[in-house]
């Protein structure tokens, strides 16, 4: 697929050399002439240009493009004219690293496809494990399920998981037990019945949120 | 627990007050008044002060600290002065979102005990779904595990599990089968033997990362 990246910020760079090791076909454009450099031969192209001109951007012929991801930082207003030339160029999917909320509702008005909050999503997501600290990881499934990596309680310690019935009694699927030995995580997945659950261990569990909820009150 | 953050970045506003919101002791630290003002009655404690002023930084008391999070901007010496000087104060947990790897390296050296880079993180998870479309979403679990949300491969629909008989050919796991049904997603969690895969289900598969790309190449 073609993609074209607009704004070589740490989110841009990284989304182009992401894009381009998955053998995907990489413009990027950018105003920051060193920036164009430094990328020539690590990108399919780079470009030097100002995307606010709405000319210079129709003479690159950006017709082919598939997507569009911009990383334009501030002000709002050069990711927000390059967002209306995009959709004037007929680009399907287009991408923006937002500022701020209300920047995001201005690109969306325009024809932002996809608006972008990487430091509010790692905020949210570190600052929940933050707080319930024997959860390790807690992934949404779809409304109302998650998938939760979390210590296993004491009480589950040198039981097997048919004696612990968790299915019943929990209401959630223990999908993996991860086990630490010298130093070494050992995934058990999709653990047998008479499996152990030892002390130390974790335990990838999924369900409906209120028994997620309820099971890591025990931990 | 009791967190001081400290810089109110786009990530260090968002983290104070998801943690405030969890029920969490927050104290937050900012050079700029108009910040601390407006997050006032927010959290429990915002004090304007310059964090690299160490004697002023002493005078706050931060010993009961169990954790601090940093989000200090450019230039590099804000973040890397006040990491050495928490760690000086003894807090065991410092958080700190970095500029980039150098910038990652220095403050891990003072003491630094997590580095964050949301913008890399979301750049990469991104990347990989936008070069792989029928991957919806995939979620590293350990070395060389994930668990994979994928359209159901079309040589999968109107047949049951039993008859995909998917663990013993393909070794991953059908952890759930979301369906849609008039606009609203169903999770089928751990199905049964004989549920049937529809056209247009997504499956969530857990396995090894080289099965999880075979069974991608179906798709
Ligand atoms: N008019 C423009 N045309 C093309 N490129 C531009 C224009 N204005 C700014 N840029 C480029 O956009 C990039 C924005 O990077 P910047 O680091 O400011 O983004 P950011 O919002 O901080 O994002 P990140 O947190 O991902 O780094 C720079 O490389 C800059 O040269
Ligand atoms: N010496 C200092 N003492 C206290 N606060 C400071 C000091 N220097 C900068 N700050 C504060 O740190 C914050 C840095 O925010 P900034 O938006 O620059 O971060 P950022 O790296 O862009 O992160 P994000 O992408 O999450 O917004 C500002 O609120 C600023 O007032």
């Amino acid at each position: 697929m073609q993609f074209v990246i607009i704004g070589l910020g740490t989110f841009g760079s990284k989304i182009a050399s992401t894009l381009y090791g998955e053998g995907q076909q990489v413009l990027v454009l950018d105003l920051n002439r060193e920036k164009i450099e430094s990328l020539q031969g690590l990108v399919t192209q780079a470009i030097h240009i100002d995307a606010t001109d709405f000319e210079k951007l129709k003479e690159i012929g950006l017709e082919s493009m598939d997507c569009a991801i911009i990383n334009l930082g501030e002000p709002m207003e050069t990711s927000v004219l390059t967002t209306m030339f995009l959709k004037e160029l007929g680009i399907k999917e287009i991408i923006v690293k937002a500022i701020s909320k209300e920047h995001g509702m201005l690109l969306k008005m325009l024809g932002a496809t996809q608006i972008l909050f990487p430091e509010v999503d790692m905020a949210i997501r570190l600052g929940k494990s933050l707080a319930y600290p024997n959860i390790v990881d807690q992934i949404p499934v779809c409304e109302g399920y998650s998938i939760v990596e979390m210590a296993a309680p004491e009480s589950f310690w040198e039981k097997t998981l048919a004696q612990l019935d968790i299915r019943r009694v929990y209401a959630v699927e223990v999908i993996a037990i991860k086990h630490k030995e010298d130093g070494e995580e050992k995934l058990n997945m999709v653990p047998d019945a008479d499996d152990v659950i030892d002390e130390g261990d974790n335990l990838l569990v999924v369900g409906d949120d209120n028994s997620l909820e309820k099971l890591n009150k025990l931990v």
